[in-house]
């Protein structure tokens, strides 16, 4: 569980994982998982989409004071939440 | 807003707070957790009432790190705190590591991060609307608090509308909803006898709630006010007459969560505001709704996230303005997609009882957004619009179906719909 500003891939990975946009496997960087590129741009484009950012796929300064900022602890409707819907 | 999937049976709820913070006032905590639920029941007929013991529908809890439920806070910042859908129960845990405060813009206010997890615990999700309150990040103390319009048409989505709730709710651009006016139309058998166009030919163009909570039905030139189950007396009028400057042969309309409404025909698209042209009318589709197709079928804002759904031959489009691009490169998609849907729609109607309504040639379609399919039910959709909808006298009301036991077994199957949840 992670607490305290994201700045850098690693925090923003877990952060990604956490809330579901990333599989729950990015969530310990520690197991030697890698993420293809793809999965990384999509994940961080899904976030700055559903947070309302400018969609870049880039994990800039304003993605991360985002993600840094205080929130709810339940996962966004998103990607890889286990409620998230499997048919749209 | 994002709906979760679960929602409580009854309106009735009760709740207490079992854990009370570290650094709060009991009665304070008490004060701002009643506020907290008052947010959700002022729009709804929720109603929330504390216990001290026993069994509860939602249980509060201020507690740190791991506490039992596998999601351990984060100590100061970070995750304030959870709440659990209704299927999982309900319960709202806070973080005690966190200033919880009241009044005050120092630390982390509690009413409205209370607010916000019991929207949670009510069933809803996070919404992508920075400005409602179930936007995941917390916005820091708001000394004025106002529930968005995004919040309000997502708990009427669960719950429906505040029944004694009076006008001044319904403006969303003043944190109100659209009323629930197409409460399913035809339960009660059609009264008012009707010898017109329609029910002759029950094929229309369009169908919309304006934000005034009236549905009309566009067909030619000429419009119907629908009432819940027939048509309103001295109806059918020009839609020249009824919104000055709007064309026949509308082809699709919808109204927008801004009070809004957006007629469509060929390569062109009008806004209204009521019965005003809203500014300089006709634009060009593909410059105001990028993405989207001309000579469209059908169009409406989905209950089940509130964006905007176009519909044209065998292919669908979403459509978010917020967003940049509005419509999203793995669209269009393929109806199919939503299940018992027939391609080449006529019309599609905003959902508000918790179904999407779509109509096809005489029929309609009633769509359950929660199992994102057809309802089945008996009678079987599609059903004649005509006697449904529409109130005409000898028209069937299905095929080869007793009509009162029809009737009754319709109106059962979609009670134990709107009651089948957690």
């Amino acid at each position: 569980v992670q607490s305290g500003p994201v700045s850098t891939t690693t925090q923003a990975e877990i952060y990604l994982s956490q809330f579901g946009y990333l599989p729950a496997s990015a969530r310990n960087p520690a197991n030697g998982g890698l993420l293809d590129a793809n999965t990384w741009t999509k994940a961080v484009q899904d976030f700055q989409s559903f947070a309302g950012l400018n969609v870049t796929g880039e994990l800039d300064d304003e993605t991360m004071r985002l993600m840094s900022m205080p929130r709810c602890g339940v996962r966004d409707k998103v990607g890889f939440g286990t409620d998230s819907r499997s048919k749209r | 807003y994002a709906l979760q999937g679960s929602r409580w049976r009854v309106k009735a709820l009760t709740y207490k707070i079992s854990k009370y913070p570290k650094r709060l006032k009991r009665s304070d905590v008490d004060t701002e957790v009643a506020k907290a639920f008052s947010v959700w029941s002022e729009y709804t007929d929720l109603t929330f009432t504390p216990k001290a013991s026993g069994p509860v529908h939602i249980e509060i809890k201020f507690v740190e790190s791991e506490h039992g439920d596998g999601d351990a806070f984060d100590g100061v910042g970070g995750t304030l705190a959870h709440a659990f859908f209704p299927v999982f129960g309900g319960d709202a845990h806070f973080d005690d590591a966190e200033q919880w405060t009241v009044n005050s813009p120092r630390g982390t206010n509690l009413f409205q991060v209370a607010a916000h997890e019991f929207g949670h615990s009510l069933g809803l999700s996070h919404s992508d609307v920075r400005s409602a309150l179930m936007a995941p990040f917390y916005r820091g103390y708001e000394p004025v608090f106002k529930l968005d319009t995004d919040d309000v048409l997502a708990i009427q989505a669960l719950y429906g509308k505040k029944s004694t709730q009076n006008g001044n709710g319904l403006n969303p651009t003043s944190g109100g909803a659209f009323p629930r006016t197409t409460q399913r139309p035809a339960f009660t058998p059609p009264r008012a006898p009707r010898d017109d166009v329609i029910c002759k030919d029950p094929k229309i163009d369009a169908l919309f709630n304006s934000a005034e909570g009236q549905t009309y039905a566009f067909k030619g030139n000429k419009y119907y006010k629908l009432t819940e189950n027939s048509i309103a007396e001295g109806y059918p009028k020009l839609i020249a007459e009824g919104w000055p400057g709007l064309p026949g042969d509308i082809d699709a309309a919808f109204t927008y969560k801004n009070g809004k409404t957006y007629f469509f025909k060929g390569t062109k698209y009008w806004r209204y505001n009521g019965r005003q042209m809203d500014g300089d009318y006709p634009k060009e589709i593909s410059e105001g709704f990028t993405g989207i197709p001309d000579h469209l079928d059908a169009a409406m804002v989905w209950g089940g996230n509130g964006k905007i759904y176009f519909y044209k031959g065998s292919k669908f489009w979403r459509f978010d303005p917020l967003k940049r691009p509005p419509v999203k490169s793995s669209y269009p998609k393929p109806i199919s997609n939503w299940e018992g849907l027939p391609n080449s729609l006529d019309a599609a109607l905003q959902y508000t009882n918790g179904y999407t309504y779509f109509f096809k040639g005489d029929k309609y379609y009633r769509f359950n957004d929660r199992t994102f399919a057809v309802d089945s039910a008996d009678p079987p959709f599609p059903r004649p619009s005509a006697h449904w909808w529409f109130g005409c006298k000898n028209t069937p009301s299905s095929t080869g179906v007793d009509d009162h036991q029809a009737h009754d077994e319709a109106s059962e199957a979609d009670r134990s719909v709107m009651s089948n949840s957690a």
